[in-house]
Formats: C-alpha cells, structure tokens, sequence
C-alpha cells in the first residue's frame, strides 16, 4: 500500500 | 535499493561512529551540542514507533535498532558519564528547544498524510531532524577550535543528507508514481542548513588549515 511504500526508508 | 541510499545510510552511520569514537575513546564530547544529540534522540524514537508492528527488510529493522541505541548511548554518555560530560560546553550550548519542537510539533498536526498519532509523530520526526542540527551549528559558530572529529562528524551528517536527495531524485525517474512531498521538502530544508558549514569545511580542507567558522 501507498501508506507502508512511505515508510520503507530510514 | 538503490546506490545513493546505501551510500546515505552508511554515512550516516559512520557520522554516528565518529562521534562514538570520539566520546567513547578520548572521553570527550567538546565542541557537540548535547541539545541536538536529544532531539536526535527524539527523532529517532518518534519515527520508529512502528518498529515492531510494521517490517519493511531486515535491513531497515536492524538499521533502526542502531540508530535510535547509538543516540540514546551518546545521551547518556553526554549527561552521566562523568569524564564526558565534564568536557560538556554547557554554557555555549544555549539553544531552547521549544523553539524547535513546537513548531515542528504544530506543523506535523497540521500537514501529514493522516491524521493518526503513529502517522503525525513519523512526520514530526521528518520536520524536526530538518532543523535538529541548529544548536550544533550554532555551537560550532561559538567555538574557536573545532577539533578534526567534530569537523568530521557534521560534514559526514550533511554528505548523508546530500546523498539522500539524490536517491529522491533516482527514485523519482525509477520508481514510477514516486512523489513524497512532505519527506522531500523537509529533506532539502536540511541539507541547505549546511551549505554554510560544506562551504568553510571544504575551504579549510582545500586550504590544509584549521577549520574556524565566521562568527
């Protein structure tokens, strides 16, 4: 999803 | 994947090296803000609230491990270790923090992608490690003789910012439909904090002589 692509970096 | 971000992540960790090496082996943290080791330390934490309930890669699992245990380490070793924080610049460390957190805090109410507490503290944690390195700017200003690992330890975490807009901008002519607003404006706000500093450090660098920033 859209929300968990946002939180694939540091 | 790509190149830069490896390249971002891994100078970012090396920043965090070097300043562990110099606490941790000379003793000292003179010339480093303890204000933005904390805010740091409140970057990390607030944007790592999913650690445990959302897994990207092993990777970004053991990588935030690191980051939020190595800037919780330095905190401490800066207010209890009795050595360190002795060498502590108290007196010129004077920036206030509410004049960082609470705007970041309003903003991050105002502009994020939901409106949910997980979400909000994530952007929160983007806008404040925007702004997060000023009281150590404003340290370094106040320093007369800024020692080669502190020199190191802010030009390394300004190369980690540099690097990470160009994986942005990879990402955006590889990746289609890759837009992230909020992540790529704070971003940048970040790396032109240091533009004054790249500018004296390469000066001093190319000139072999000590690096002094202008008052």
């Amino acid at each position: 999803s859209p929300e968990e692509k946002r939180h694939d970096e540091l | 994947m790509n190149v830069f971000r490896l390249a971002g992540d891994m100078t970012h960790l090396s920043s965090i090296l070097v300043l562990l090496l110099k606490i941790h082996t000379i003793k000292s943290c003179a010339g480093i803000s303890l204000k933005t080791q904390e805010l740091y330390a409140l970057v990390f934490i607030t944007r790592y609230l999913d650690i445990f309930d959302r897994f990207t890669s092993i990777y970004n699992f053991l990588m935030k491990l690191i980051f939020l245990g190595s800037s919780l380490s330095i905190v401490w070793y800066m207010r209890r270790h009795k050595a360190v924080h002795r060498s502590y610049d108290k007196d010129q460390d004077t920036f206030r923090y509410q004049f960082i957190v609470l705007p970041c805090l309003l903003l991050a109410l105002v502009i994020n992608h939901k409106l949910t507490f997980k979400e909000v503290m994530w952007t929160f944690s983007l806008y404040l490690e925007a702004v997060a390195i000023l009281p150590q700017l404003v340290l370094l200003q106040r320093t007369r003789n800024i020692d080669n690992l502190t020199g190191q330890y802010v030009f390394l975490l300004g190369a980690y910012r540099a690097l990470y807009l160009l994986n942005w901008v990879y990402r955006y002519f590889t990746e289609p439909g890759f837009v992230r607003w909020i992540t790529w404006i704070a971003g940048l706000v970040q790396t032109l904090l240091y533009a004054d500093f790249f500018y004296y450090y390469i000066l001093s660098w190319k000139n072999n002589v000590k690096l002094e920033l202008p008052a």
